[in-house]
């Protein structure tokens, strides 16, 4: 998978 | 967006409205821990202040001005409207402890070493433990009125419930958050002991009662 921040979450 | 996630923000915003609730009716803010609070303050406003710099959507600019707005008015009520009601010789969680090693964690865990991407992750960090001084007082105390732990069952929902939602976007997107999904599989494993004993007693209708 990618690593990447899920920044579109609360 | 899937129904995992979407459950766990109305939970979420559920949680506060339970909260907000309990303070109005009762008059009171007994039983909950201002540190907490407190706590949830530094998390939404360290972490939500993106909505200056950053559009995610309309849904995720209006959540996050309400948690910071939310947080900081129950704060509010804590501090001045009710601050008779509220006992701080049974608040005695020492956070310091606690932002110390969040803050640690932020310096070494993060996605970029920026101010604010380790302020981010010391957000994510935070929120994992920030429920602990709460907890702590409810294990002090050894009981809980009903509404407040309503309260603390929708606030555990709402992490619980981006568990799956973690998997399903790793299967859906193939895209993984190491530091969100750790710090929210510790968040929700604090909470175990607390779903015991509210679904063993509280949704059986009886009173909220650790055993001594």
């Amino acid at each position: 998978p990618t690593w990447a921040p899920a920044k579109d979450e609360l | 967006m899937n129904l995992f996630r979407l459950f766990g923000d109305l939970s979420h915003l559920a949680s506060i409205f339970i909260l907000l609730h309990k303070i109005r009716t009762t008059r009171s803010c007994r039983g909950i821990s201002f540190k907490t609070q407190a706590l949830y303050v530094a998390v939404f406003v360290s972490r939500y202040l993106d909505i200056l710099w950053e559009w995610v959507s309309l849904y995720n600019f209006v959540m996050k001005v309400f948690f910071i707005a939310s947080s900081c008015f129950i704060l509010y009520l804590m501090k001045m409207k009710y601050r008779p009601t509220h006992d701080p010789s049974i608040d005695t969680f020492r956070v310091e402890f606690l932002v110390g090693p969040c803050a640690l964690l932020a310096l070494i865990f993060n996605y970029k070493f920026t101010f604010t991407e380790v302020l981010w992750s010391l957000s994510i960090f935070l929120e994992s433990l920030a429920i602990l001084p709460q907890l702590f007082m409810l294990q002090r105390t050894g009981e809980a009125e009903t509404i407040t732990t309503h309260y603390l069952a929708a606030l555990g929902a709402y992490r619980a419930l981006y568990i799956p939602n973690w998997i399903y976007r790793y299967f859906s997107e193939g895209v993984v958050d190491p530091i969100a999904v750790t710090a929210g599989l510790v968040q929700t494993a604090l909470y175990a002991d607390f779903f015991y004993v509210y679904f063993t007693t509280v949704i059986q209708g009886q009173k909220f009662e650790l055993p001594a």
